[in-house]
């Protein structure tokens, strides 16, 4: 942004020394604002500066770039009989335009960027940021609204909110709790406290059948599962 | 008051959890 704004203003100072002042002195119309290369630059530059201004969704800033665009492309292609260079000549209406435009752009996008905070996200910490990629799909068998926290909670740790993170997690954790009364079928009530939940779960655990090695390996992940739990409770 | 490195700690316990629960 700063090196194409910094690029417009220097053609700014361009355009007036080959155009304005140009015409200013007389020279013949043969001549042109601004060589083909430079006209080109121009063009990208502003139809850069439109895409950008909008995709920060600032207001002004594309409106100004826009009447600049529009009347750069308004230009007459010519080429110096002498030394053959191609470039394009501006009426003196649409340069009007066009140095105004480039000089509001500036101040536009100063005046708008000037109410807006920004902030950089390092890279070890973007997983965070987009943290249902972490779980990839083991997530689908929860309730939608684990998912949920599980994403806010990841964002609340990328911004070093770390409190309203735990927070999130806790509220994902209660959904899960109510995903695994559903896993196992038991009956108990979700929106139970969780000393009583754990008892279901404990319940449940205590009575899967063990006469085969599938059957004992179940009943162990149920046993890993209840007593994870049980420290998230104590935690 | 959990700092981010804290929170961090329980994000990756959760995560291990979740992973272990989609097995049973």
């Amino acid at each position: 942004l700063a090196a194409s704004l910094g690029w417009i203003a220097s053609v700014h100072e361009d355009i007036k020394l080959f155009g304005i002042f140009a015409k200013e002195i007389g020279v013949s119309d043969d001549r042109f604002s601004i060589i083909e290369e430079e006209y080109y630059k121009l063009i990208g530059s502003l139809e850069y500066m439109i895409t950008l201004s909008e995709t920060l969704r600032l207001n002004v800033t594309p409106e100004v770039a826009k009447d600049g665009l529009n009347a750069a492309k308004r230009a007459i292609f010519a080429s110096d009989r002498e030394s053959g260079i191609r470039g394009v000549r501006f009426n003196i209406l649409d340069l009007g335009i066009l140095r105004s435009s480039l000089r509001d752009i500036v101040m536009a996008i100063e005046k708008e960027l000037r109410g807006r905070r920004s902030y950089s996200l390092e890279p070890a910490i973007l997983p965070y940021y987009d943290a249902l990629g972490m779980f990839s799909e083991t997530l689908d068998k929860f309730p939608a609204s684990s998912r949920e926290d599980i994403e806010h909670a990841g964002k609340c740790i990328a911004f070093g909110e770390g409190t309203a993170a735990v927070f999130h997690l806790m509220r994902a954790m209660e959904a899960i709790v109510s995903g695994i009364v559903a896993l196992g079928g038991l009956s108990a009530n979700p929106d139970k406290e969780w000393g009583k939940l754990l008892s279901d779960i404990g319940r449940h655990t205590e009575s899967l059948p063990q006469s085969n090695p599938q059957e004992k390996a179940l009943r162990n992940r149920w046993s890993a599962c209840h007593k994870n739990l049980y420290h998230v409770k104590q935690a | 008051t959990y700092t981010t490195e804290e929170a961090k700690q329980v994000f990756d316990s959760t995560r291990a959890f979740v992973r272990e629960l989609a097995t049973l």
